[in-house]
């Protein structure tokens, strides 16, 4: 029987974000479970169809920390990785700082179907996007509100000297209204 | 972080993880995510993990690794493996975090020793998800 698990983060998510991962959760599992289901036709992939649609749905959604509302660096930037792997053979593709693709999960893939290397950082991962069909984003078009009070009220903390090693991996919700309202 | 687990019909197993780390970290900061062992592996003979959390404890904690040996070498399922763990590393490390599991028997292990943990998985037809430690929900897919 296929089964197909996903998780959206870990952390000290709060209350208002709950319904927005909840819905996220139930999103990605519809999206990724039709490569899942028996189509008569032996698929040598579809397990790695789903996984790669089910983090794509997420990547998509501010109420997860990956692609679009992904944390921010103390530079006010966002710096992307993903990994996948296969267990059959074993194949795998990772890729670290990655900038202004919607999908780093789909350029993992891409590295993983090169079968030459495992991991790819910074510039060379940035060019192996691009060159495998990411669309390369305006600069600054992954960043959310939430995403800019958390690296604010990250630099307040850091300023008064208050201990930020376990910085956090999940957002609040914006609690100004953006238009300014 | 976001990730996903998946077997199909043919017994493949892929795990999939992908992050944009956390709130002010400095430029050029990798986290587990994109390692093999700490936020992704799979290997048909044992399972699949992805995992989500602090990357600097689960990176040197070597999490999803762990939780493999926990099922290849000690016979644990998905679901103690991940439990046990989770909660040695944050015993030993400090950190917190959490891991999704599918072994090659295709059951399940969720487990996390953050606050919450966002998850979910369908399974005949079914979606069950949380976010609470002891809570699941489930609806039709």
């Amino acid at each position: 029987r296929p089964i197909l698990l996903i998780h959206g983060g870990a952390g000290d998510i709060t209350d208002a974000r709950v319904e927005g991962k909840f819905k996220g959760i139930r999103d990605a599992l519809r999206a990724a479970w039709k490569h899942l289901e028996p189509t008569g036709a032996e698929s040598s992939s579809s397990a790695l169809d789903a996984v790669e649609a089910a983090v794509r749905s997420m990547e998509l959604n501010e109420s997860f920390n990956a692609g679009y509302g992904s944390c921010l660096n103390t530079a006010g930037a966002v710096e992307m990785e993903a990994s996948l792997m296969e267990g059959r053979e074993m194949r795998a593709g990772c890729v670290t700082l990655l900038t202004d693709v919607m999908h780093p999960i789909t350029v993992a893939r891409r590295l993983m179907e090169k079968r030459r290397h495992v991991f790819l950082g910074g510039q060379a991962a940035q060019e192996l996007a691009l060159s495998t069909g990411s669309e390369k984003l305006p600069a600054g078009a992954l960043v959310t509100d939430s995403a800019r009070q958390a690296l604010r009220e990250f630099m307040e903390q850091e300023a008064k000297g208050l201990d930020t090693t376990f910085a956090r991996t999940e957002l609040d919700d914006a609690r100004t209204d953006p238009k300014g309202d | 972080t976001v990730g996903a687990v998946a077997m199909d019909a043919s017994g493949l197993i892929v795990a999939g993880t992908s992050t944009g780390g956390i709130t002010g970290k400095w430029p050029g900061r990798i986290g587990d995510t994109p390692l093999l062992g700490c936020g992704t592996y799979a290997d048909n003979a044992v399972g699949g993990v992805s995992t989500t959390g602090h990357g600097e404890t689960i990176m040197r904690y070597n999490l999803a690794q762990r939780i493999l040996g926990a099922i290849q070498h000690q016979g644990l399922s998905a679901q103690a493996a991940a439990e046990r763990e989770c909660q040695k590393m944050t015993e030993r490390i400090g950190g917190t975090g959490g891991a999704i599991v599918i072994d090659h028997k295709g059951e399940v292990g969720i487990s996390w020793t953050s606050r919450r943990m966002a998850w979910g998985y369908v399974r005949d037809g079914i979606i069950h998800y949380g976010i609470n430690q002891n809570e699941v929900f489930q609806e039709p897919l």
